[in-house]
C-alpha cells in the first residue's frame, strides 16, 4: 500500500504541466 | 505569438499551465512559505482526473483533507467554514464526486491571483529569470 504522502504526490505530479 | 514569458503576465492560468512557469513560481512561494497553496491547487486538478471506481481515490480525497483542509494549514485558513464543512461531510458520508474540491480551489486559486501571482510579477525571483 503507498504511503500518504506518495499518493498526495502522485495526485500533485499528475496535473503538473509536462515539457513542451 | 507571445513568448512564454509575456503569456506568464497576462493569467495565473498561462503561469500554471508552463512547466517553466510553475516551477518558478513554486520556488517563489517556497521563499515566501505558502507553497502549499499550489500544491494543493495541482492536487485539486490530479484528483479531479481521477477515476472514481478506483479505491484509491478515496483514500486520496482523505489524504488531500487531512493535510490541507482539517487543520490551520494556510490553504484551511484561507478557505471559507462552509467550504471546509461541505467536504469534511463529503468524506465522512465517504460521498466521493470528482467536483468536491472545486469550490475550494477556486477559493485558494482567488486568493493566489490577488495576492501571490501580483507579488510574483514584481519579484526578483521573476526578474532575474526576465
Amino acid at each position: 500500500i503507498d504511503s500518504e504522502d506518495d499518493l498526495l504526490q502522485e495526485c500533485i505530479s499528475s496535473a503538473m504541466p509536462k515539457k513542451k | 505569438p507571445d513568448s512564454p514569458l509575456v503569456r506568464w503576465t497576462k493569467s495565473l492560468h498561462f503561469l500554471l499551465g508552463d512547466q517553466d512557469g510553475a516551477h518558478l513560481f513554486r520556488t517563489f512561494l517556497e521563499r515566501e512559505n505558502c507553497v502549499d497553496t499550489l500544491d494543493f491547487w495541482f492536487a485539486c486538478n490530479g484528483f479531479r482526473q481521477m477515476d472514481l471506481k478506483d479505491t484509491k481515490t478515496l483514500r486520496v480525497a482523505k489524504v488531500i483533507f487531512k493535510r490541507y483542509i482539517d487543520n490551520k494549514s494556510i490553504v484551511a485558513k484561507q478557505l471559507k467554514p462552509a467550504t471546509k464543512t461541505f467536504i469534511r461531510d463529503s468524506i465522512k458520508k465517504q460521498q466521493i464526486d470528482s467536483a468536491m474540491f472545486d469550490q475550494a480551489q477556486m477559493e485558494i486559486q482567488t486568493t493566489m491571483e490577488e495576492n501571490a501571482y501580483q507579488m510574483f510579477l514584481t519579484s526578483d525571483i521573476y526578474l532575474e529569470y526576465v
